[in-house]
């Protein structure tokens, strides 16, 4: 993996959107909590999940405008149903 | 729009509320007024009515809390997590919290109550979050909305009526809205429509699914009426207007095709790696969509029909059987004109082309009834 971040503890963004993939799009508890940017990363799917839900350009990536959307005030209920 | 897993909503018009306390952020009749011009707005494209009782249990109890507030869904103080709600049912469920970390105000100038109440309301009545970003169930906070000229969207009245229907027309109450009733745009197809034909149909865990457009008809085996859901109620990821479908009993999985793109799924879950190309089926680049298909359990062989030709993949051995593409009418006489999708059921075959349903007898090697397609739904 990457030395860069892994090592030193995760990037907060990174932890802020898994926290955010899990309250609203399932991200589930047994799936690779790592976010290693590859295309079958599980988080990396949820992320294209939410981009896909709200709009945004579906990068699977934590760019600016998708982190900028994340940290917005919502209503508390997933946007993906279980 | 999407409704929740199950589309649950109220089996009743006239539903009732409770304030069952209040936030210190505005005066009480600031939080009843926004309540009730909250309840109005759903109120007035639907045939529902809502009326405020003060103690007891009623269908909607709406409470203000901070942080952990005995439903395992804590708030997360200021910003964020504003409030939630539950979909409609019997006691908790319909029931809708604020967060009362939030600051609370009648305008725009900290959280607006009323714009946060009629979203989660939506929810209470059965709406779950949209993604059309101008649509009030749309999840994220619009603290720029216009307050002042607050219209619901298309997209929250085709959900809601949906779920409800349009309000009453009556010449007095001029309710219904003046442009095309939103239902025309997201009618849900009507079952006993004479004319009806369906996108695709597959079994799936005893029970028989009929889509078309968005929607899907549910043929439980042990109740005589179908159910009427959107198909995203249960697959949000899946398209409408979908080409094929059919299930692979020994895999618990049905596969669903559009276009050139096919999904799996088991019970509401999508199985990872879809969807994929068709043509990692074995179907040549030439072949665009497909028609219609149907998995023999008997044989554990799957037919592919297009145009008027059909293949046959092997499901053990995972691939396409050599010597095929066949003739339809070659194998299927008397099955005439496109098929739009296949049924195995009691031993038949039941091919759907337009209104008309061919029963086909594989032994007999014959069609041994014409139905009409939405026999099935009992009409």
């Amino acid at each position: 993996y990457p030395l860069n971040g892994a090592a030193k503890g995760e990037d907060p963004n990174v932890d802020f959107a898994q926290q955010y993939l899990k309250n609203y799009y399932n991200l589930g508890k047994d799936e690779k909590q790592v976010y290693r940017r590859k295309d079958n990363d599980p988080v990396v799917k949820k992320i294209q999940e939410m981009q896909k839900f709200l709009g945004l350009e579906v990068t699977g990536k934590l760019d600016s405008n998708t982190l900028e959307v994340i940290r917005k005030s919502r209503c508390g209920l997933p946007d993906v149903g279980q | 729009f999407n409704t929740f897993p199950g589309t649950p909503k109220w089996r009743k018009n006239d539903l009732t509320y409770r304030i069952v306390n209040y936030t210190q952020d505005l005066p009480r009749d600031a939080v009843d007024s926004s309540i009730k011009k909250a309840l109005k707005i759903w109120e007035e494209v639907t045939p529902l009515t809502f009326s405020r009782i003060y103690e007891g249990e009623a269908d909607i109890m709406i409470s203000f809390a901070v942080r952990e507030h005995g439903d395992f869904y804590p708030f997360d103080g200021p910003g964020m997590s504003l409030a939630h709600a539950y979909p409609p049912g019997p006691g908790f469920y319909g029931d809708v919290h604020f967060d009362d970390d939030e600051k609370w105000t009648e305008d725009a100038s900290g959280t607006n109550l009323f714009l946060v109440a009629a979203h989660e309301l939506g929810h209470s009545l059965g709406l779950f979050h949209s993604t059309d970003p101008k649509a009030l169930m749309y999840p994220l906070y619009n603290s720029f909305t216009d307050l002042a000229r607050f219209r619901l969207s298309q997209d929250d009245v085709n959900g809601i009526q949906f779920l409800y229907g349009p309000p009453p027309a009556s010449p007095a109450d001029p309710k219904v809205p003046t442009e095309a009733s939103p239902l025309e745009s997201g009618t849900p197809p009507a079952s006993c429509d004479p004319a009806l034909s369906f996108d695709a149909v597959s079994t799936l865990r005893g029970e028989i699914l009929f889509f078309k457009g968005r929607y899907l008809w549910r043929k439980l085996q042990w109740k005589s009426k179908p159910e009427l859901h959107l198909i995203s109620a249960f697959w949000p990821f899946l398209p409408s207007d979908l080409d094929a479908a059919y299930e692979v009993k020994s895999m618990d999985t049905v596969f669903i095709f559009k276009g050139n793109q096919f999904w799996a799924v088991r019970g509401n879950d999508l199985q990872a790696g879809y969807p994929r190309s068709i043509h990692t089926l074995g179907f040549p680049p030439t072949i665009k969509k497909i028609d219609a298909a149907v998995s023999d359990k008997e044989n554990k062989k799957t037919y592919f029909f297009v145009g008027d030709k059909y293949w046959r993949f092997d499901e053990k051995r995972l691939s396409m059987e050599q010597g095929f593409p066949r003739f339809i009418a070659d194998d299927f006489p008397g099955v005439d004109g496109k098929v739009d999708a296949v049924l195995q059921m009691f031993g038949f075959f039941y091919f759907f082309s337009g209104s008309a349903q061919f029963e086909f007898d594989p032994n007999a090697r014959m069609v041994t009834h014409i139905f009409k397609s939405n026999s099935w739904l009992l009409c």
